[in-house]
């Protein structure tokens, strides 16, 4: 499975 | 982290917190809609789940709970402390016309098909959409307080902001989120109109209302 994306912004 | 992105995030801080002195200042809620502000508290309360789960940096997390927390204390302002003057007939926006729809499609249209990844998305959508209910309670009465009309404004700006800073990100970083880019120029021109008559009417000195 893929790595768990990151959101970086509010 | 990009100067259109701080000044973003700093609109938004803001907004949040010009709307939260307003109605502690003058002890009264009339004219803001206790909808768009608990579709605000959801859209944080799903977005900003990854404070379990991932940690950015000490900005991203404390802007986070700050965001957070100042959603739920005017959430608690409107309908507990000031309820009486909540005006609830005139803030008749369906908003299951907004969450289903947007609940569905963030299903249908998300990076990944996992729990917090379709929260985000849900949160992202609905955010585009959740000022709605406040703009067509403006639109009902006529009218909304100049203050009312500068925590818009800055609510708008910040979306409006975050665009350059994806454009900045997208020419600099490579980066682009598709998903936050669409929503964001949804998000952005349904504040168009309101712009318009922020810039024509307000700042000119005159109380926003709209002709009958």
């Amino acid at each position: 499975s893929q790595e768990p994306l990151r959101h970086d912004e509010l | 982290m990009n100067i259109f992105r701080l000044t973003g995030d700093l609109s938004h801080l803001a907004a949040i917190i010009i709307l939260l002195l307003k109605i502690w200042k003058s002890r009264s809620c009339a004219g803001i809609s206790g909808k768009s502000q608990i579709l605000f508290a959801l859209v944080f309360t799903t977005r900003y789940l990854d404070l379990f789960t991932s940690f950015i940096s000490l900005y991203n997390t404390c802007m986070k709970l700050i965001y957070i927390g100042c959603a739920y204390a005017t959430v608690y302002l409107i309908y507990a402390k000031f309820r009486a003057t909540y005006d609830g007939n005139h803030d008749s926006f369906r908003v299951e016309f907004l969450v289903v729809p947007v609940g569905g499609l963030s299903v249908l249209i998300n990076h990944d098909f996992s729990p917090l990844e379709i929260l985000w998305t849900f949160s992202i959508y609905l955010e585009s959409v959740a000022i709605l209910p406040q703009l067509f309670m403006i639109s009902k009465t006529g009218e909304a307080e100049t203050i009312t009309t500068h925590y818009l404004f800055c609510l708008g700006l910040y979306r409006a902001l975050y665009l350059f800073n994806w454009i900045w990100r997208f020419y600099f970083e490579g980066f682009f989120d598709m998903i936050a880019i669409v929503a964001g120029v949804v998000q952005t021109v349904l504040y168009c109109d309101f712009f318009y008559l922020y810039v024509t009417k307000v700042l000119k000195g005159k109380k926003l209302s709209l002709p009958a």
